[in-house]
């Protein structure tokens, strides 16, 4: 999916 | 020892339906004070997470923190056999293998039990930090339901545009563009609010086909509240009524 960030970038891991 | 019953087992019919099309295997948190669980789909774009409170349950034990890894595309199958009217009991020991899951219907005084086999998931957990969110929209479910199903046929991107006087989403593809636009509306008749609490403006895109798959929880609630920060993923938050609340996140695509 062009230009779709992941959720990833906003949430760090815990 | 983990023991719940909840007198209205449809509700967990419904949760159960909501967050199968997009997350496969799933940790479920058992703590003493509730159940809660938070979840990924497979393309990292989207995060669910869901907090049911004790206080909900008409009997709710747990003598310590428990993780049930289970597959919700299985517990879907199970949940099929509960009655729309019965009440659902999950139990499980320490160390389970299992998840069992009781549903009874006290007036035609049928029972339906069914163990549940447990997997062992490797999951990240994500740390959501606490955010002020600049905008917060509420709207009837329904209604916002409608509006991205529609949309949804247009385009697969829908932009989402907050001020203090509306709330837009636009649209625009092979077909042409436009916008639906909301206002402020805090009418008597509650199931036809709107209402908008923007301190800053907020414009971002988002995938109109995961905005559908969260709206299966508008059954859940008569409204969906959508909580927008320009630099943070879209909240898409379903409040079950005395029991907790069902939050959608949804990472932001960037314009190319």
């Amino acid at each position: 999916m062009s230009g779709q960030q992941s959720i990833m970038k906003f949430f760090g891991s815990k | 020892m983990f023991e719940a019953k909840l007198t209205e087992g449809l509700i967990l019919k419904k949760i159960v339906e909501s967050i199968k099309d997009i997350v496969t295997d799933v940790n479920i948190d058992i703590s003493p004070s509730g159940i809660s669980l938070q979840a990924m789909d497979s393309s990292h774009v989207a995060l669910v997470s869901l907090n049911l409170s004790m206080d909900g349950f008409e009997h709710y034990r747990a003598d310590t923190n428990m993780v049930l890894g289970v597959s919700i595309a299985n517990l879907a199958k199970v949940m099929k056999l509960a009655d729309n009217n019965d009440q659902i009991t999950l139990q499980a020991d320490q160390e389970a293998t299992h998840l069992k899951i009781i549903f009874e219907n006290p007036k035609t005084e049928r029972t339906t039990e069914f163990n549940l086999n447990l997997i062992t998931i490797d999951s990240e957990h994500l740390a959501i930090p606490e955010t002020e969110y600049s905008s917060v929209v509420t709207i009837n479910s329904g209604e916002f339901s409608k509006i991205c199903k529609e949309l949804f046929s247009l385009s697969e991107t829908v932009q989402i545009t907050t001020n203090t006087d509306y709330v837009q989403f636009s649209v625009e593809g092979e077909v042409g563009s436009g916008q639906v636009r909301l206002g402020h509306n805090d009418s008597e008749k509650k199931e036809d609010q709107t209402i908008l609490e923007v301190s800053e403006s907020v414009q971002q895109q988002f995938a109109i086909r995961y905005l559908n798959m969260f709206n299966k929880a508008s059954t859940l609630s008569s409204f969906t509240r959508l909580c927008l920060h320009q630099e943070q993923p879209l909240v898409v938050e379903f409040k079950i009524d005395n029991l907790g609340v069902l939050k959608y996140f949804l990472a932001p695509k960037i314009s190319d």
